[in-house]
């Protein structure tokens, strides 16, 4: 499976429909303070299963809904989708029939999160097996939040021992 | 669980340790499963000695020092189970731009040894150098973000100019 | 003890205001005291809306909004009620350029209207080059530091270096 | 009164006497990662009363001695001097007939800290107060500590009234 493009919209301050294409290599996101970076990797942590509001910034799951700005009126949903490239058939069996994945998340104002895979409704639950068994998911070690790369020192020995269930 | 467990510590060790004295130049440093005589429940203690400095609590270590050996310790992972996807939000911050250049050297290394895809947020000059492309965040109207795919050239005005 | 609580907050809330503006060139920022009736127990809400952005929960902002939030906080404390010592340990390290370049006006200011020492530490050559002097910290005998005093260029070096 | 110079000797990787002048505007502190810049402001932190061994990223106060490198031997002490300028006799009364205030503070193993206040032995107390007097000590919200200055927005609204305390 390869992670080909994450597409926002109403996401956070992405309001307009936006393509982050992702290539293989090093790709660099560059920008000054405020300007956004930082809300892409959320977009990423999010469609793939991230539950918890706190770990979205926000007091609510709602926050990640675009809430205006002095020019522009605030959103009623927000809607990431990841697009994967199946290529290599390394998916599990239920969607390994696919040449592409589409795993898409969509939130409304009262009405909570749901998720889709290759237009399908899911469970929150089918998405993040589906990225577990990828090596991947909303709370990977390879994924680094702003701040928190000393933290994974710093924390007690126990909470350090879930990267090495990772590996596992 | 326990076996699978007890073989993928060997692993992240070894890796660990590795990755360590490449990105500090020398010294040593390993992993100890602690706390309790099933590794299913055991945590993990780090011990990493910098070149030419004495064993010290992880504590210790400055905020750049404890930076690079975090670093070393998610490549490990990774290099045991590569993951599809790597995003990294200004880890560069803390270091030095001598760290700068080596965290980058094991940037490039992990693209030839894994399939793994990174992006890497950073305010660093030397780092987006070093990057194969670019992305810049805008916001051209205030409080609406834009992506646009930026040159070398044009992310160093963005620098500036913000 | 109330009376001078309610006094320092209405004065430190003013400053708080100001520097933020000053700081974003834009936008608004206020302190509120909450939780309790009697102002020895409340604790402190902090406000805070970016140019052109809405008012939002202070864990919504950027890194680098937080960073600037938080220095016109303690910098608002310091006009209040000067302190002859202050140290900045790389508040500048999540800034962007332009941020760094207002944060340096901002420490210019301090030392035109107080009479505070000033120590900062920083990696960013932009911060380097707005100090009045330059201090060195160097471990030329692995794990031994030494101070040198340096001038700006031999510290780009040291930048370098390494 | 006036910051004049701290004096480290023995103190974390300072092993051999140091002399920070501390001049007025702005004095920048530079150098490679691991090299020294945070001990500096640990010393001054310590010299003014620091007594909890976390605030020193030690697991005991004597993690502040210089605990020796692979070419030089450990110390059994370390000690810090501060010296102030006090020719506008802004002190507290019981020192403010001196021209200049040398406080110091010695950590020996097993033995604990002394304190000194131009020479005569006082309690950790005594030097605490002639610092709050001056609105400075080891817990002032000016001497912000690294990857800390975040942390004074996310902490809680409770913790934060502390800094508005500092300012009364
Ligand atoms: N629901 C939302 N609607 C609109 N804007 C939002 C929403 N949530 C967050 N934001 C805005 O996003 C901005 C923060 O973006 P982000 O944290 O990604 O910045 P960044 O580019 O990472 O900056 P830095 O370099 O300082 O870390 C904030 O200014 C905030 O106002
Ligand atoms: N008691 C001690 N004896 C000897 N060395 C010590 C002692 N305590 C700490 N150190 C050393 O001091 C170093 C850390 O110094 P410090 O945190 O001041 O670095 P720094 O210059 O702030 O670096 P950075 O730019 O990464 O933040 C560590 O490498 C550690 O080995
Ligand atoms: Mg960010
Ligand atoms: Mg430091």
């Amino acid at each position: 499976m390869k992670f080909n493009r994450l597409r926002l919209s109403g996401f956070k301050s992405f309001v307009d429909p936006t393509d982050l294409i992702i290539e293989p290599g090093l790709t660099g996101v560059v920008g000054p303070n405020g300007c956004g970076k930082s809300n892409l990797l959320e977009a990423l942590r999010w469609v793939m299963g991230e539950n918890s509001f706190k770990n979205m910034r926000g007091t609510g799951m709602e926050d990640v809904i675009f809430a205006g700005t002095a020019g522009r009126p605030a959103r009623n949903h927000a809607e990431v989708t990841l697009i994967i490239d199946n290529a290599d058939r390394s998916a599990p069996a239920a969607y390994n029939d696919c040449e592409t994945i589409e795993v898409s998340r969509k939130i409304e104002r009262e009405q909570g999160s749901t998720y889709r895979i290759n237009g399908r409704e899911v469970r929150a639950r089918d998405v993040q097996l589906l990225f577990a068994d990828a090596s991947t998911g909303a709370h990977s070690p390879a994924l680094v939040r702003q701040g928190q790369i000393a933290q994974l020192i710093s924390s007690k020995p126990i909470n350090r021992r879930r990267i090495l269930e990772e590996a596992a | 669980g326990r076996e699978r467990m007890l073989e993928a510590f060997e692993k992240v060790n070894s890796n660990f340790s590795r990755l360590f004295t490449h990105l500090f130049g020398g010294g040593e440093a390993h992993l100890k499963l602690t706390e309790s005589e099933d590794p299913l429940e055991a945590g993990l203690e780090i011990y990493a000695r910098p070149p030419g400095k004495r064993l010290q609590v992880m504590s210790l270590l400055s905020g750049g020092e404890q930076a690079l050996t975090a670093m070393s310790l998610i490549f490990a992972v990774f290099l045991t189970n590569p993951s599809p996807i790597c995003v990294l939000d200004e880890v560069d911050a803390p270091l030095d731009d001598a760290n700068v250049e080596r965290f980058c050297d094991l940037m490039e290394e992990m693209t030839r040894t894994t399939d793994t895809r990174f992006l890497i947020i950073t305010h660093h000059a030397l780092t987006m150098a070093r990057m194969s492309r670019l992305f810049g965040v805008t916001m051209q109207e205030r409080g609406v973000s834009t992506l646009v795919s930026v040159d070398l050239e044009r992310a160093e005005r963005f620098l500036e100019a913000s």
